[in-house]
């Protein structure tokens, strides 16, 4: 629905606008590498959603939290500047639930969110002798 | 800032794109006008324009919102979750989650909206045009093409990061003064408090 402010929305609408689709990842905190855990292969799909895991591999992940896994949050967590820890804690879960965009973040396994939020290249060219020197900054 | 692969972008022969509307939508003038506000502001620092026409079939660009599974692959998931998807140049396809609660108002400036259960619609189009102009997210927290989008917060501003990324494509508009601040203190942003009205991380 459109409305024209908040205050407008139906309150029974503002109820289960609250019930965020990934709201039970938030059952996973303090899941770590080694651990077993029912329902952790749906956090691997999301993963998956957003390029973290490679599209190559099938969606019936196992419950296991193995090293596909800590690649990806330990990607995840790189990209959005949070500990790298490997480990599902609060603050990346808590990140994770976040509404967001469907445009992956990662593309053929290559992360397209550069970590320091610029991408910047020299070139730089040397002429002979003289006061040649030339840098583009792009 | 990043781009896609490859860095796609529009070819320099077709820098006055136009945009259509679903019809099926239905959409009112109010909800139009949103759009239109987030072109101008990607119009306003680049040399591209963006004109509003009828023809769905055939404008470069066409927007649509739809529910769940809507043929490209990509379903939408109801309400929050993932909010909307564009596609890179010069595909032109912006589609839009239709279950989620739409804020068309443009109110508020860059702050908080009273509630978390809405999004707002031109902080998210603002986001996916500069998809369709080839940028891809970027790990900057205040850019508008940082993935994730806080609800009922209005980020509609682009930041230093958007323009320098989008006129790394296209140059920059030749009435555009240059003057851009950077983004906002981001001093809450680590508290990792989400239970306050605007869940910030």
């Amino acid at each position: 629905g459109f409305y024209s402010n908040s205050s407008a929305i139906p309150p029974e609408l503002r109820r289960n606008a609250t019930e965020n689709v990934w709201n039970s990842f938030l059952n996973f905190t303090g899941c770590h590498a080694g651990m077993k855990v029912n329902g952790l292969y749906k956090i691997k799909q999301y993963f998956q959603r957003f390029g973290y895991i490679p599209e190559t591999l099938p969606r019936n992940f196992t419950d296991d939290f193995d090293d596909i896994l800590k690649n990806a949050v330990m990607m995840y967590q790189r990209n959005f500047r949070l500990n790298i820890t490997g480990e599902l804690d609060e603050l990346t879960l808590k990140h994770v639930v976040i509404p967001r965009c469907g445009v992956p973040d990662v593309v053929n396994g290559t992360s397209t969110m550069h970590g320091d939020g610029r991408r910047r290249t020299y070139e730089v060219s040397f002429a002979g002798r003289g006061p040649n020197f030339h840098a583009v900054k792009r | 800032y990043s781009f896609f692969p490859g860095e796609p972008r529009w070819p320099d022969h077709n820098r006055d794109l136009t945009y259509a509307f679903d019809p099926r939508n239905a959409l009112t003038e109010e909800v139009k006008t949103v759009f239109s506000r987030a072109f101008a502001r990607w119009a306003e620092v680049t040399p591209l324009t963006f004109t509003r026409v009828e023809s769905f079939l055939t404008s470069d660009i066409s927007v649509g919102f739809y529910s769940g599974d809507h043929g490209d692959g990509e379903p939408f998931d109801g309400v929050m979750g993932t909010l909307a998807h564009a596609f890179s140049p010069p595909n032109g396809h912006f589609h839009l989650d239709r279950d989620e609660n739409w804020i068309v108002s443009d109110s508020g400036g860059d702050g908080f909206l009273s509630v978390t259960s809405a999004v707002d619609l031109e902080s998210v189009a603002v986001h996916e045009i500069g998809h369709l102009l080839g940028l891809g997210h970027s790990s900057v927290q205040d850019s508008i093409m940082y993935p994730t989008i806080t609800t009922g917060r209005r980020k509609a501003d682009l930041t230093s990061d958007d323009v320098e990324g989008v006129q790394y494509l296209y140059g920059a508009n030749p009435n555009f003064n240059g003057s851009r601040s950077p983004p906002p203190s981001t001093q809450q942003r680590d508290t990792g408090d989400s239970g306050n009205a605007a869940c910030r991380i």
